[in-house]
């Protein structure tokens, strides 16, 4: 990587408020436990059979990892929870995760990047749309979706417009100057939600670090008129 | 561990996601 530290190319991920999923893809198993804990189950095909070899297992925080290989390294069969760590499994933080892990560490994150990106954590009924800020702050996504059925996704780097019609591009700065009024109408009213969005945010966040630890969000205002 | 091509979408992940939306609506 050619870098000292895990710190130094990401930050520990967070799972904090997001749901339970089980996701398999070609060589992995990624899930998010009732615990909120991230779990990877790395998978090898024996006699036809995928086994979990290798489990590592992050705190919800991302700052704790365990790492374990099941039945002493035989594995187990692929099934529908992770194995449970032994009492043999490494245990390391953030900043001690050996650099041959930092691989699978970052697949966690990414995917985790995904699903925040996915959340909604503020939803906000206009009189025209529904404006959803997701979980992935800063910098969240915004999704907002008009009730009749343009929808305008905003992004730290691009803003794509799907318009009723479903003829759908995404927005570049030299294209801005020649929308037509109707998408400059939608876009403007995404940016009015946007910004009301954040500032509930804000308001809650104030809020919640009075509260006793318990997170206020996910939090709808308003309702489908 | 070749992660390099993972892909994480598929169809069951986005029926996740579907269900994240408030009130089913997309």
């Amino acid at each position: 990587f050619g870098s000292s530290t895990l710190r130094s190319i990401i930050s520990p991920l967070n799972a904090e408020r997001l749901k339970p999923i089980r996701q398999k893809t070609k060589n992995a198993v990624v899930s998010i436990l009732e615990s909120g804990e991230v779990c990877m189950e790395f998978l090898k095909e024996q006699n036809s059979q995928e086994r979990v070899k290798e489990v590592l297992r992050i705190s919800c925080d991302g700052n704790l990892i365990y790492v374990y290989h099941p039945n002493e390294g035989k594995g187990f069969p692929l099934v529908d929870r992770p194995p449970s760590p032994p009492e043999n499994r490494l245990s390391y933080t953030f900043d001690s995760l050996p650099e041959k892990y930092w691989k699978k560490y970052q697949y966690a994150a990414k995917f985790i990047k995904l699903v925040r990106s996915k959340t909604p954590k503020v939803t906000y009924y206009t009189r025209y749309a529904k404006c959803m800020l997701m979980e992935n702050s800063p910098t969240a996504d915004v999704e907002v979706c008009f009730y009749d059925g343009a929808k305008i996704h905003k992004t730290s780097d691009v803003i794509r417009v799907i318009e009723k019609s479903g003829r759908s591009y995404t927005l570049e700065g030299s294209r801005l100057s020649t929308l037509s009024d109707e998408v400059r109408s939608y876009l403007d009213h995404a940016n009015e939600s946007h910004c009301v969005c954040l500032s509930l945010e804000s308001a809650i966040n104030t809020e919640e670090k009075k509260g006793e630890n318990i997170s206020l969000f996910p939090i709808t205002f308003g309702r489908r008129p | 561990d070749d992660l390099d091509d993972e892909e994480f979408y598929d169809d069951h992940l986005e029926a996740y996601f579907k269900k994240l939306l408030p009130h089913g609506m997309q």
